[in-house]
């Protein structure tokens, strides 16, 4: 484990009253390798590990019993203020007249169907009304998936002949204010940021309903490239929040740290399973446990 | 004099970088490190790319790929983690065996997520390829085994069998691959000839652990690395290679039916090295 490391580490620095940048890069060098191996990205690290040796330097670490440990607790403690910290506010912004409008965005087999029937439940249970609506039209069975997961979530899912997606979120959405669903779920095509097409038809979805949220969803077991990822989609649609998938595995998760540090938007939930049920609000303290392994 | 050697260590902490962000994992990028100041202590010329890519080369050549050969039936089976792409692969492969004019089942062993089987059922209407299939819920172990049964009667050479994403720390999801093997196996003794375990290039060093696990309970014989279309490099394989020496079979490129291409080792290691 990390702190066993730092212990062995820190074993060369006994005897010393403080900490100095000479002494630390031993155990600088401990975390920045705990921090690769559990996916953060290299910038990531660079700048997070820079901000931690100007918190430990001069500090007086090195006076307790367990200087390992107390260098751990600050480590720790920077990762969970970066991710959230208390993360108090509520995850969803609704809008001041309904429907509030939330829009799922991501990567290929991210979890962005499942995630919307995840979403749809956890609103119920707030006395929410959610509509779901099938804006993939290119993979097949997509649209039947998004009404399977809705019926298996007791919600309703908006059904059309319409073939565009953006036509059908804004058909979706007239239907919504006609008949009082207080909430709308978008559920769209897993897309590559490299795809400028795909990326365009996001911002005319965004032009067509202005969601009040416009969630990225993300792999827990994504590497190095859930920054660039991360930061295109956020650049071209200026995203609100992210939901991590697929947390229930044994992936360190570093992904989180990159993707918070890189768009600087709120980590809001985690999936963790494939039930509608196994969905929770995003906890730092948790996933920087996860992450420091 | 003294310039000079500060440039080269900040060309080397860019190579270091570039070889991180391509997900080769702290310890695979140490060993290359390593060998490129080895090869540059001589002083001469040497280009650290070329030297990077050689040592990148060797270590991915190690085991070539098997080519897909028709001999009786043949059962593959496709597994891996949630949401990598092995319904889509099992399409694109379904499709290129039928072009070459070699007769496939499909199996839809996916019986527990919405919509599975309507996915994989509009694979293979397009690949032009019968699907056989049972209700949703039902056992996977049963519908490949009347899948094996029936391509064994037919002559059929080809059996693709998707199975369900499941995460390799779920036991019990991990047996099931199990049950089907066994089950496969009262049909055809030697099925599965092939189990691909399909890898998102997207995948960090988890990616190691899913391999690991996979290859130790449900005897992995190839690799498929799917979305390299994307900016991920899936230098994750380089890694799993090294401790797992399996081969990489075919490499996924895209949604379409035509986006499955055997593993090319160059053309992988430029796209790591760009
Ligand atoms: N174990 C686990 N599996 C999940 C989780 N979220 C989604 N999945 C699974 O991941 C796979 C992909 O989920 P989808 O909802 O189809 O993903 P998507 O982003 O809509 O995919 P595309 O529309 O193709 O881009 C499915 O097998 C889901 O059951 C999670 O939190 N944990
Ligand atoms: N860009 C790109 N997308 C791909 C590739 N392979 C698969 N996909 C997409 O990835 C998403 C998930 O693919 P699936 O085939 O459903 O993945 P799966 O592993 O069967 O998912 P589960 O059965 O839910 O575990 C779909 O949107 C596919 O179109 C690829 O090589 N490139
Ligand atoms: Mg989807
Ligand atoms: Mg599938």
């Amino acid at each position: 484990s990390l702190t066993q490391k730092l212990s062995q580490a820190m074993k060369t620095l006994r005897g010393q009253s403080k900490l100095t940048e000479a002494n630390l890069e031993a155990v600088l060098r401990e975390v920045r390798m705990a921090l690769l191996e559990a996916d953060v990205h290299v910038s990531v690290a660079r700048t997070f590990l820079q901000r931690v040796k100007e918190k430990a330097l001069g500090a007086e670490v090195m006076q307790g019993l367990n200087p390992a440990q107390a260098f751990i607790d600050i480590v720790h403690r920077e990762l969970v203020e970066i991710m959230g910290g208390q993360a108090p506010e509520h995850p969803i912004t609704f809008a001041s007249k309904p429907p509030t409008v939330v829009m799922m965005v991501g990567l290929q087999g991210a979890g962005k169907t499942t995630t919307c029937g995840k979403l749809a439940v956890f609103l119920k249970k707030l006395g929410r009304s959610p509509l779901l609506v099938p804006a993939d039209v290119y993979r097949p069975a997509a649209i039947e998936q998004l009404h399977v997961v809705a019926r298996e979530a007791g919600v309703p899912s908006f059904r059309t002949d319409v073939k565009d997606p953006v036509a059908i979120c804004a058909a979706a959405l007239a239907e919504a204010k006609l008949k009082g669903w207080d909430t709308v779920i978008l559920d769209t095509a897993g897309r590559l940021h490299l795809d400028e097409g795909l990326m365009e038809e996001l911002v005319r979805i965004k032009a067509a309903t202005s969601p009040d949220e416009i969630f990225f969803v993300a792999d827990a077991m994504t590497g190095q490239d859930a920054v660039r990822s991360a930061t295109a989609f956020h650049e071209k649609l200026g995203i609100t929040g992210v939901v991590l998938t697929k947390t229930d595995g044994d992936t360190r998760g570093g992904a989180a740290f990159s993707i918070k540090q890189a768009t600087g938007q709120p980590l809001k939930f985690v999936g963790e399973g494939e039930k509608l049920e196994d969905f929770q609000r995003f906890h730092p303290d948790r996933m920087a446990q996860r992450i420091l392994g | 004099l003294l310039g000079l050697r500060r440039l080269d260590e900040d060309q080397m902490e860019e190579l270091e970088d570039l070889l991180l962000q391509a997900d080769l994992g702290v310890r695979a990028v140490d060993q290359l490190m390593a060998r490129l100041r080895f090869e540059l202590r001589g002083g001469s010329e040497i280009d650290p790319k070329a030297v990077l890519k050689d040592e990148l080369l060797k270590q991915l050549r190690q085991r070539p790929a098997r080519p897909f050969v028709a001999s009786g039936t043949q059962v593959v089976l496709l597994v891996g983690v949630n949401g990598v792409g092995k319904t889509t692969t099992l399409g694109k492969l379904a499709a290129h065996l039928k072009a070459r004019g070699e007769g496939v089942l499909v199996v839809a062993g996916d019986t527990f997520r919405a919509a599975a089987i309507d996915q994989l059922e509009r694979w293979g209407e397009r690949a032009g390829v019968p699907v056989i299939r049972n209700q949703m819920g039902g056992d996977p172990a049963a519908i490949a085994f009347d899948g094996a049964t029936s391509a064994q009667a037919k002559g059929t050479p080809w059996v693709l069998i998707d199975t369900a994403g499941r995460l390799h720390t779920k036991d019990h999801l991990m047996k099931e691959l199990d049950k089907i093997h066994r089950s496969l196996q009262k049909v055809i003794p030697d099925a599965p000839h092939r189990v691909l375990l399909v890898l998102d290039a997207t995948t960090g060093q988890n990616g190691l652990q899913q391999a690991e696990v996979f290859a130790r309970t449900a005897g992995v014989t190839d690799l498929v690395l799917t979305k390299l279309d994307g900016s991920a490099k899936g230098g994750v394989v380089v890694p799993i290679l090294d401790r797992l020496k399996l081969p990489i079979a075919f490499v996924g490129v895209g949604e379409g039916v035509d986006d499955l291409i055997p593993f090319e080792a160059e053309a992988f290691v430029d796209g790591l090295l760009d």
